[in-house]
């Protein structure tokens, strides 16, 4: 649960 | 092996319009290891097949595994996929759970 924490957000693509 | 997942569903995509009209978010390092559909366009080959929906997560592309893998290398697949001639369609392998 802490390793979640600090994974970054994505980036979001539009296809 | 995709077809193994638990609650997955398989959903075909008509090429019907000019652009396949999703976004996606996440991939393999980021908070959404999958990439899930953050919005649906009105008037694109999804929006027109009508069994794609926002939050669903994609496992598979063409029998593809996106799986491990990031969200450029993801997104590039899905890309690829659409703009190919060889098909008219893309098979998505989807769930409903992250």
């Amino acid at each position: 649960r802490e390793k979640r924490l600090t994974l970054p957000p994505s980036e979001i693509t539009l296809l | 092996p995709g077809l193994l997942e638990p609650m997955s569903t398989l959903v075909r995509v008509p090429k019907s319009a000019s652009t396949l009209g999703i976004a996606i978010e996440g991939g393999a390092n980021t908070r959404q290891p999958l990439p899930r559909i953050v919005t649906i366009q009105r008037g694109g080959s999804a929006h027109n097949c009508r069994q794609l929906k926002v939050g669903q997560v994609i496992l598979e592309v063409n029998g593809i595994s996106l799986r491990g893998r990031e969200h450029r290398e993801a997104a590039c697949l899905i890309a690829e996929a659409f703009k190919t001639k060889e098909k008219d369609y893309i098979d998505f392998l989807i769930t409903e759970f992250n």
